[in-house]
């Protein structure tokens, strides 16, 4: 699961059997009580029951797969859509795709609709007036000028690709990755010194992956070969002193690098962004990148803000997925949403995958009768090699577009 | 040598939750996704709201959220103009 903050917004985004509506009127008292966002519902922000006034939400799941392990109001998108028509009034909710296979859920309210906030307790339910939201206008015209959220969400991962994201692998994987390492340091110190009797080797690296090996690195020194191989001590093993990380996090950057992930969004087209990853024991994957906005070259201001993507991963068969989600924008400089979707599909080669496309008409920058410059970035889309489109659905709201496509393996 | 810009994010684990998690009894599945926006851009907050708006809000008070939610902090990746919190389950 994660969670991104931003100033003026937060997404939240939960697996399995999380609750996480059930969090949703806490988080709209702490931004009214902690961040200062204005609230209707209350005299006072020390009362409890005061919520801050959302701007807009948006609330949106694939089908469900295992509704009857699902808590709280989760069970069903009926119960789910009840619970924010009780906080929120005029919200609107759609299901697009098919009905009887892969489908997905929005409830979306808009900056002009009317807000229930309610109470914290659900027991305890106070008069629920409908209190006007925050509609403000801005000089802006109302939207962010580059606002395009891109969604896949793959199942039946193909069971070879699937296996990076066990635990066993991964500790395979950086286990080889310290070997050759180990073998090239080696090499260098060979080629510069000529003899390495009595030496120690210490390699100084960058990235989180070789900061995490410097200590196990040092396991190395003096060893033959045939101890090189055997010698990857897991983090949890090693003292206090020596964790700098955990292991689970340093696996996560092991198999980010591995699997392909950080080259997704990579540092020679977005020089600072960072992978935060974490790889779950026995197995399952979940990673956060920050794509910040480039500091030292020329861009437009609407560029200048932090994107970010997410990956989490379920690799189990029987219920095998991965979900990608990034708001990092297409084109431009940086890479084509198309190039983004066959780079994330062939990490995980999925037996069935959906993408969706949701981007303010600010971004797109054209009137509905006028032909859209950017149709054939969005044309490239229709084919993905080595799956067949099955759908492609379009739904045009007030300021947002939102496509939805779903491919199956051909 | 590694120099980092100012725009490099910066990282905080969690320890206590992260050292130790076993995922061995817990479901995963498709996710839930929620967008809260309370002003459409950064630099368009309402009146009365912090000048950092949620960002303000330390890491501490979202636990809040996350316990109802049933989700702990892993770690947290931390930018100019944007925290990302990974999360358990």
């Amino acid at each position: 699961s994660s969670m991104f903050v931003f100033p003026h917004k937060l997404i939240l985004k939960t697996c399995g059997t999380t609750t996480l509506l059930l969090g949703l009127r806490r988080l709209l008292h702490i931004a009214a009580e902690h961040a200062g966002f204005p609230f209707h519902n209350a005299q006072s922000v020390d009362d409890i029951h005061a919520a801050a006034s959302p701007y807009r939400v948006f609330y949106s799941r694939k089908n469900f797969l295992f509704p009857d392990k699902q808590p709280g109001p989760h069970r069903s998108w009926k119960e789910e859509v009840k619970y924010l028509d009780d906080t929120f009034a005029g919200g609107s909710a759609y299901m697009v795709g098919k009905m009887n296979g892969d489908h997905w859920y929005l409830y979306i309210t808009s900056p002009d609709v009317t807000v229930t906030p309610r109470t914290l307790d659900e027991t305890s339910l106070p008069n629920s007036s409908k209190i006007p939201t925050n509609t403000a206008p801005t000089s802006k015209g109302g939207l962010g000028n580059n606002d395009e959220t891109l969604e896949i969400l793959m199942t039946d991962l193909d069971p070879e690709n699937a296996k990076q994201f066990y635990l066993e692998h991964a500790n395979a994987v950086a286990s080889d990755r310290l070997y050759l390492q180990a073998q090239e340091a080696r090499k260098m110190a060979i080629g510069n010194l000529g003899d390495l009797s009595g030496s120690t080797i210490t390699i100084k690296t960058t990235s989180t992956v070789e900061s995490f090996s410097d200590d196990a690195l040092d396991v190395f020194d003096n060893c033959s070969d045939s101890d090189l191989h055997s010698s990857y001590t897991p983090v949890s093993e090693q003292t206090d002193a020596e964790c700098m990380t955990t292991e689970g996090h340093a696996l996560g950057t092991v198999i980010s690098d591995a699997c392909g992930l950080s080259e997704v969004y990579p540092t020679s087209k977005y020089p600072d962004a960072r992978i935060d990853a974490y790889l779950f024991s026995p197995c399952g994957f979940s990673a956060n990148g920050i794509i910040p906005a480039p500091q030292n070259q020329e861009v437009a201001d609407s560029e200048k803000s932090t994107h970010y993507f997410t990956v989490h991963v379920t690799p189990e068969p029987v219920c095998s997925f991965a979900s990608f989600e990034t708001n990092v924008p297409g084109g431009q400089n940086g890479r084509e949403t198309s190039e983004i979707v066959e780079h994330v599909v062939g990490i995980f080669k999925p037996g069935r995958f959906s993408v969706t496309l949701f981007e303010a008409k600010a971004t797109h920058g054209y009137d509905d009768d006028e032909i859209p410059t950017s149709l054939a970035r969005k044309k490239r889309l229709e084919k993905i090699q080595g799956y067949r489109r099955i759908d492609r659905i379009v739904h045009d709201f007030d300021d947002y577009e939102l496509i939805f496509r779903f491919y199956e393996r051909e | 040598t590694f120099s980092p810009s100012e725009g490099t994010p910066h990282l905080t684990i969690n320890h206590n939750v992260a050292a130790d998690l076993d995922s061995s009894s817990a479901f995963e599945g498709p996710e839930k996704l929620l967008e809260v926006w309370f002003a459409p851009t950064p630099d368009s907050l309402p009146a009365g709201a912090k000048p950092n708006g949620l960002k303000a809000v330390s890491s501490e008070t979202w636990v809040s959220v996350l316990d109802m939610v049933n989700c702990k902090i892993l770690s947290v990746l931390e930018a100019e103009n944007m925290d990302a919190y990974l999360l358990s389950e």
